[in-house]
This record gives C-alpha cells, structure tokens and sequence, in this order.
C-alpha cells in the first residue's frame, strides 16, 4: 500500500489492510446497529461514542468467531451433554481500547418449540481456562445457571467477568459444558435440545482512544 | 416557467460535493458497509469583506481586510470545515472477526473562514 492509503489505514485505527481469508456472516446485531445510525444520523448531529443498543460507552463493536473444539465429555455419561473449549483471539483489540461490554451469544440450529417440560431443563456452566483447554482448578464457573433452549440465540453477558481479562492483544479461552438438568432429563432423551446446539461468538463493544481522548476533552 | 439561470458555480467557500467509492481505493474486499459514502470537502475563497453567511472567525475577517489592502503580502484566509458529521463502517479485521467502528468528522456538512 501507498503512503497515503497507509495514512488514512491508520487514522481509521487500522495498522494494515485488513485481508480477510475466510469472512463468515454479518451478525446481524452488527447490521441493525448499522442501519438504524444510517437512518438516524442527521447532518451536524455528533453521534455519541455510545452505542446506545446495548446502552454502553463505546465506539468499536467487534464480534469474534469461537475457534475452539468439542471435548471429550470425561463424565461419567448420561448427565454431560456437550462440552466445549471456547477460543476467542483478541488480537485485534489495541492498546488503549477500554472494555465496556462483553456478551458471548450461544447459537442452536431451531427454535424448539417442544414444551418445557421438567426434563427439558438444561444447567449451563462456563469456566476460565488453562492454555491446554480444561477448566482451571478450583475456579468456580464464571457463569452458571439452568435454562430451556426456546430460541436459536441464547446471550451471556459476561461484562463483569471479563472487565479485567481480556486485556487488548490477549486470547480468551473458557469451557462450555452443557448437562442435563433437572431430574436427568426424560428416559428418552437426557440432553433435551442441547443436540441442536450450533456455534457460540463473542461479542465485545470498547472505547477506543479516539473517543476516551473526546470524552475528556468534553 | 423561465429557465432557470445557468448555475454557475459560486467561488465562495462552500462545501463541495465529494463522494467517496472504497472500490476505488481498492478496499471493497474488506469494507463490508457503506460501498462508499459522501464526504465532501471545503472549497471556494474568503473574500473581503467577508459576507456574514461565510460562518468566519474575527481573525478572518482582519485577514481579508489586511490581504485587500496588501494582497503579495498577506494571503486570504483558508476555507476549511467547521461542522463534521461521523460516520459508521462495518467491515472485516485481519482476523475475519467483524467490527462496526465509529468514525467522527468523516463527513463535511459546513465551511468556514
């Protein structure tokens, strides 16, 4: 690249070209922040460096893809359903970029439209881990809680966790595990709708400097 | 009706129309959203005395008066934006995540002296 594209490369906050080798789908969370500050945005009008979706400060909303892999359930089976190392790289996080929200998005394949019926119930937990890819030891989960897959999106906000880890340039790596819940699921099937789990992203809205340089002149 | 009078382009500072293509920078491989938008720039002169829509400084106005008096010396005061709008780009990292980024002042609504 020129000098001048690398110019306006950098006042764009980007150190090179961006390349992408294999792009996936637009969130389409990302598509309606987007097009509603399209239609919104009036001549003059200084757009805060807020995004007001999600009622947080920030002016740079990234959504990374999960890069990790299924692991063996290891439990003694019937009550584990899944188990997963999530693996986020924020490398593309720059230094003075200020986390301000943090929301890991589990996506299944359908809604699921059976009753919740008390077999239906699944327990959800979610652990830091260690670079190998196993919960660290005697860490209590980051998230636990039961929850009935109705929807194909299923959002954990994980602001107040990650507030002091993901430091820009760092990966993020945590454990996935998904079990039955309730009273071990019907006979039939233990693990409910958790068959019909898809893909798990990571979305994070910061403040870069820019608009933390803004905000402290205002 | 009558025809309307040729329209001649003003040399008052204005803004002026800009549009710009990222397919022309060659960067449509990565810039998901706008394909281009319209940034527009500054353009046309300051002249003495400054016309009270030409939205310019106290110190412009001086300029202009000292650079009719003296015009080798002292040249007319520059045109430049003096309200910008930002805009929002969507678009691929180097890591294929995708980020909506916030760009203030990408967008020239109003120029001044």
């Amino acid at each position: 690249p020129g000098p001048q594209e690398r110019i306006l490369l950098r006042s764009l906050g980007l150190s090179a070209k961006p390349s992408p080798s294999s792009p996936g789908p637009v969130p389409p969370v990302l598509w309606r922040i987007f097009h509603k500050r399209r239609t919104l945005a009036r001549p003059g009008e200084p757009q805060s460096c807020r995004v007001e979706e999600f009622h947080v400060p920030g002016d740079i909303v990234r959504v990374f893809a999960d890069r990790g892999r299924f692991l063996p359930e290891g439990q003694p089976p019937g009550r584990l359903c899944l188990r997963k190392l999530l693996f986020f790289n924020l490398s593309a996080l720059e230094e003075g970029e200020r986390l301000t929200m943090a929301q890991l998005e589990l996506r299944f394949h359908h809604n699921s439209y059976q009753p919740a019926s008390p077999g239906q119930v699944l327990e959800l937990r979610l652990y830091r881990a260690s670079p190998g890819g196993l919960p660290r030891p005697g860490r209590s989960p980051l998230v636990e809680r039961s929850f009935v897959q109705l929807r194909k999106s299923l959002p954990l906000d994980l602001s107040a966790a990650l507030k002091d880890g993901a430091a820009p340039g760092s990966n993020l790596a945590l454990v996935l595990e998904i079990s039955a819940g309730g009273d071990g699921g019907t006979p039939r099937s233990p693990c409910g709708s958790s068959d019909a789990f898809a893909a798990t992203s990571l979305l994070l809205v910061t403040l870069g400097p820019r608009c933390r340089a803004a905000r402290g002149r205002r | 009706s009558p025809p309307s009078p040729p329209l001649t382009p003003s040399p008052l500072c204005k803004p002026r129309r800009l549009y710009i293509s990222f397919s022309d920078v060659g960067w449509e491989n990565w810039i998901i959203a706008p394909q281009g938008y319209l940034a527009n720039y500054c353009g046309g002169d300051c002249p003495f005395p400054l016309a009270a829509e030409l939205n310019s400084t106290n110190h412009a106005v001086l300029q202009t008066m000292v650079h009719s008096l003296d015009p080798q010396g002292t040249p007319q005061p520059c045109c430049v934006p003096v309200r910008l709008s930002p805009i929002s780009i969507l678009y691929y990292d180097n890591s294929d995540n995708v980020v909506l980024r916030h760009y203030e002042d990408m967008v020239v609504d109003e120029c001044g002296c």
